[in-house]
C-alpha cells in the first residue's frame, strides 16, 4: 500500500459519501444518474465476488463490503424512498446502459487473463467501470443546473482513478511481478473520459462560480 | 499466478 493508492481509495470512498450526504441531507437526488449508480453496483458485484473465496487484508474486505453496501443504499434511496425518488431526473437520465454493458461483456469474453467465470466477470467489471460515468456526464450536460455536491462527487471519482495510475507506475518500479495491462489501459481510458469535465470544473473553481458544462 | 498475487486493488 502506497500513499497514491490510499489517497485514491479515500477519494473513492468520499465520492460515495458525498452522494449519500446529498441525498440524506437535502432529501434530493437531483442531478444524480441512477444509471451510473446501477452500473457501479454491477461493477462492484462482479469484481468483489472474490470476497467469497480469497482474502487479501481486513482493509481490502472492509472497503469492498462498504462499496457494495453504499452502492445499493444509493439505489434504494433513488428508486424507493418516497421523497427522494420524486427528485430523480427520470426524463433526462435516459442513457441506454445496454450500450455499455453488452460491449464490455463481449470484450471481457475476448480479452481476459483466464477464461473462467470469475476472471471474465472481474475483467468485465474493469471494462465497465471505465465507462460507467458516461450516463452521469450526459445527465450533467443536459441539466444545466449542476449543484456543488454533484460536481464534487464526479471530481472525486475522476481523481480516484487518476491517483491509481500514479500508484500503478509506482508499483511497476517497486514490485517485481507487478504487471496488469487490462487494468492499466482501462484506467487510462477511464481517466481520459473525465478530462473534459475537469477542464470546466477547474475553471468554475478558479472563478468561484457554479460548474456549467457546455451543451 | 503472478496476476493473482497482484490482484489486491479495489
Amino acid at each position: 500500500m502506497n500513499l497514491f493508492r490510499l489517497t485514491g481509495d479515500m477519494m473513492h470512498l468520499f465520492s460515495i459519501l458525498v452522494i449519500l450526504l446529498k441525498i440524506r441531507a437535502t432529501k434530493s437526488c437531483r442531478g444524480i444518474s441512477l444509471k451510473t449508480q446501477e452500473l457501479y453496483a454491477l461493477v462492484f458485484v462482479c469484481r468483489y465476488l472474490d470476497l467469497l473465496y480469497s482474502f487479501v487484508s481486513v482493509y481490502n474486505s472492509v472497503m469492498k463490503v462498504t462499496f457494495l453496501a453504499t452502492a445499493f443504499s444509493i439505489i434504494r434511496y433513488m428508486r424507493y424512498d418516497k421523497v427522494v425518488r420524486q427528485t430523480y431526473d427520470r426524463e433526462q437520465d435516459t442513457f441506454r446502459y445496454g450500450f455499455l454493458v453488452a460491449p464490455c461483456f463481449v470484450l471481457a469474453l475476448l480479452i481476459n487473463h483466464k477464461f473462467t467465470l470469475t476472471e471474465v466477470l472481474w475483467t468485465f467489471s474493469i471494462y465497465l467501470e471505465a465507462v460507467a460515468i458516461l450516463p452521469q456526464l450526459v445527465l450533467m450536460q443536459r441539466t444545466q443546473n449542476i449543484d456543488n455536491l454533484t460536481a464534487h462527487y464526479v471530481a472525486l471519482l475522476g481523481g480516484y482513478r487518476a491517483l491509481y495510475i500514479v500508484n500503478w507506475v509506482y508499483r511497476y518500479f517497486t514490485e517485481r511481478h507487478y504487471k496488469q495491462w487490462i487494468v492499466w489501459i482501462s484506467g487510462l481510458i477511464q481517466t481520459a473520459i473525465y478530462a473534459d469535465f475537469f477542464y470546466f470544473y477547474t475553471i468554475a473553481w478558479k472563478s468561484n462560480k457554479r460548474l456549467q458544462l457546455p451543451a | 499466478k503472478e496476476e493473482e498475487e497482484t490482484k489486491d486493488e479495489l
